[in-house]
């Protein structure tokens, strides 16, 4: 053996590593310009009804971004993160941690830094209920840490105002499709559904103005939306919805017939008066406390989970890609509060794909399976639940302000 | 990661109705309060 190793010529010669990485880019590209040039097909222009998808759209940097698999990154970098560490690395490599990304371990509720496992565990720490006094006098608290980016009130029509130049609807928010279809509305004043003199429903605004469901309220990045798919999808939809009895009926055109109307009176609203509707989001960066709670005590009806893309939501990227919220994987939470309509949406990120809801064991996201337990609605390309059974009396989950409801997790 | 919040809340008039009491770009904590009806 050893004769045979000695006598044994080596002759090095290169590997065209090159060569291989090229044909694999290629290839990459390849099969994603095919892919997109069937959606195009598919999407015929002339068809007034299209639905049209969303898709990542902006300068090079999204581009690129979006030809990568980063649901696979991310589901790559969770199982990085649950690889048990060595007990004597867990102090200095949690410390090193904090200290890069600013965590403040103190108000960590388990501090024996050796108790966790791996870098999972200790991102999705829970933290000392002292440190975090919940507002008792406010309507609203903040459901998490972490810095608020947009504070705001939706203009009529669904369009969210906001800042960086970013403008979207929250029906491609909340319903995932822009219809150029009359659809539902909130039951918010701002603007009534009603039949007209020749039977066909059409919107109006509190001054009478009839708001034609076909103009398109915002318009992002050359797909533009129609008024008020705000959390339902379209009309016809709700109709189903009220026929098929699995929620009471609502009055037509009334969010409610989505989110569970009549049982929940004791929400109706306690306060007469025009109403608007509000919005803010909070992006928590990596070093935050990433659970997060009941932001004001509210009903939970509906959950719809998008099953999206994992673009980071850097206050950069989202200055890049304004499409970035309705792209991106995220669980929509629709009830009711004593004003009226209330909504929480976790969105997702290329780090933190994983979303969890303390209350709803059946939620798996950034999963390779897809959403099959959930009645997934076809063509509005989300996978939704109902809970009722949580609270007969309420016809859904009752939460008090401050209350755990989940978090995101690594992967 | 990132949290929407999206709700009905009756509208500011007169001093009554929902007012913010954080503003773009702010630091919070979980609990704190956003704003005041």
């Amino acid at each position: 053996l050893k004769m045979a190793w000695d006598d044994t010529p080596i002759k090095w010669t290169p590997i065209p590593v090159g060569l291989g990485i090229t044909y694999l880019g290629f290839k990459h590209y390849s099969t994603v310009m095919s892919r997109e040039r069937q959606i195009a097909e598919e999407e015929d222009p002339n068809d007034p009804q299209r639905k049209r998808r969303i898709r990542p759209t902006g300068p090079w940097q999204v581009q690129i971004l979006s030809t990568l698999p980063l649901k696979a990154l991310s589901r790559l970098w969770g199982k990085f993160n649950e690889i048990p560490l060595p007990v004597i690395f867990r102090p200095f490599g949690f410390k090193l941690y904090a200290f890069i990304f600013g965590v403040n371990i103190s108000e960590a509720k388990n501090q024996d830094l050796k108790s966790y496992r791996n870098l999972a565990e200790f991102f999705y720490r829970e933290i000392d209920p002292a440190v975090r006094p919940i507002d008792k006098s406010s309507a609203v608290v903040s459901p998490s840490d972490g810095k608020v980016l947009m504070v705001g009130e939706v203009r009529e029509g669904g369009k969210v105002e906001n800042v960086k130049g970013m403008t979207y609807s929250l029906d491609a928010l909340l319903s995932g499709h822009g219809e150029t279809k009359t659809s539902s509305h909130p039951s918010s004043p701002a603007i009534k559904f009603g039949e007209n003199e020749n039977g066909t429903t059409e919107a109006t605004t509190p001054g009478g103005q009839i708001v034609d469901s076909h103009e398109e309220f915002a318009r992002m990045n050359g797909i533009s939306y129609t008024v008020g798919e705000l959390f339902s999808g379209t009309e016809d939809h709700i109709d189903a919805k009220a026929e098929d009895q699995s929620l009471p009926p609502g009055e037509k055109g009334d969010v409610a017939a989505v989110v569970g109307p009549k049982s929940t009176s004791w929400f109706r609203n306690q306060l007469e008066g025009p109403k608007r509707l509000y919005f803010a989001v909070i992006y928590l960066a990596p070093g935050d406390y990433h659970r997060f709670h009941s932001p004001t005590e509210w009903v939970v009806e509906t959950r719809r989970h998008f099953a999206g893309e994992l673009f980071s939501v850097s206050p950069y990227l989202q200055a890049l890609l304004p499409s970035l919220f309705i792209l991106n994987e995220r669980v929509v939470l629709l009830g009711r509060w004593k004003h009226g309509f209330f909504s929480m949406t976790p969105v997702g990120a290329t780090n933190v794909g994983s979303i969890v809801l303390n209350f709803d064991r059946e939620l798996r996201t950034n999963s390779l399976t897809k959403d099959t337990k959930a009645d997934t609605l076809e063509g509005h390309g989300y996978a939704e639940a109902h809970y009722q059974l949580a609270s007969q009396l309420l016809s859904g989950h009752p939460l008090r302000r401050g209350e755990e409801m989940g978090g995101f997790r690594l992967g | 990661s990132t949290i929407v919040l999206v709700f009905e809340a009756p509208e500011r008039k007169d001093g009554k109705g929902f007012k913010w009491t954080v503003e773009q770009g702010k630091t919070v904590k979980m609990g704190e309060a956003l704003g005041l009806v």
